[in-house]
């Protein structure tokens, strides 16, 4: 099953 | 001091209703090119972007960087006080406590002025690079906002399959499927028609409806949208303003 990634796992902070 | 003259309210009450219901405390900060966002929807999957140029303004003066920390619920409300045609001018000083916005009826002396009171947030700020995508696509954005919708009546994903000549929508539920096919074209006489397909790799990428439901309140923004996918990363959603854009950031369904 597909799972629903996060924004932040992909960007990083500033 | 800030102060940024809108020829018409409506780009701004367009805005504001674009990214009211994905994100709610943001910080608009003003700068000598224009105000910017950037927030995150409080589920960590979707993350605006707004830069509003200050081309877009009829008089536009901004000294110093401002942030303007604003409840988007109660600036909504506010900014529906305006006629949609009306000049509209965002004031505020060097470190506020509050906006001002004033309204000026063009058919009349009316002029409305309203203070929104400002909030402290602080929000974390992403770093995003510009990148290449697999795939770059550019529709009516009306049509992908009936395609989402219709799709969304099925299921609460979206599948999006795009190769060098065509793009296909799908939706996979517990009463039935969908799908829509779309060609690349060229519409000479009405560009905006057009249907364009740019592509380094095949894409499968899948996401949550919900958030697209969000992301096409920016239809009456452009009358195209740019979808930028790769696979397995976040897809870009952007409406073109005259000087700026509103992006969102979608962050994909798939295994780990």
């Amino acid at each position: 099953t597909k799972k629903q990634q996060n924004i932040f796992s992909f960007f990083s902070k500033l | 001091m800030l102060e940024g003259k809108f020829e018409e309210a409506s780009l701004l009450k367009k805005v504001v209703e674009s990214i009211k219901d994905s994100v709610q405390l943001c910080n608009f900060v003003c700068s000598e090119h224009g105000i910017t966002v950037q927030a995150v929807d409080d589920s960590r999957v979707l993350l605006v972007s707004l830069l509003i140029g200050n081309e877009v303004f009829s008089d536009y003066r901004c000294d110093r960087n401002i942030t303007l920390g604003v409840d988007l619920k109660s600036f909504a409300k506010i900014i529906r006080c305006g006629g949609n045609d009306d000049y509209l001018t965002l004031i505020a000083e060097d470190s506020p406590d509050s906006v001002t916005l004033v309204f000026e009826d063009k058919n009349s002396d009316r002029i409305s002025e309203y203070s929104l009171k400002l909030m402290e947030i602080d929000n974390e700020f992403l770093k995003i690079d510009d990148m290449d995508y697999d795939s770059v696509i550019k529709m009516p954005s009306i049509d992908f906002q009936k395609i989402c919708r219709d799709l969304s009546t099925l299921s609460e994903s979206l599948q999006i399959l795009i190769t060098k000549d065509s793009i296909k929508f799908m939706a996979e539920g517990e009463t039935g499927n969908g799908s829509v096919i779309l060609k690349p074209r060229t519409d000479i006489d009405k560009p905006e028609q057009s249907i364009t397909v740019k592509l380094n790799n095949a894409v499968n990428s899948t996401f949550g409806l919900k958030y697209i439901a969000d992301i096409v309140k920016g239809t009456s923004l452009s009358n195209q949208i740019v979808i930028k996918i790769s696979n397995r990363t976040p897809a870009l959603f952007e409406y073109k303003l005259q000087s700026g854009y509103l992006r969102f950031y979608l962050a994909p369904k798939f295994e780990d």
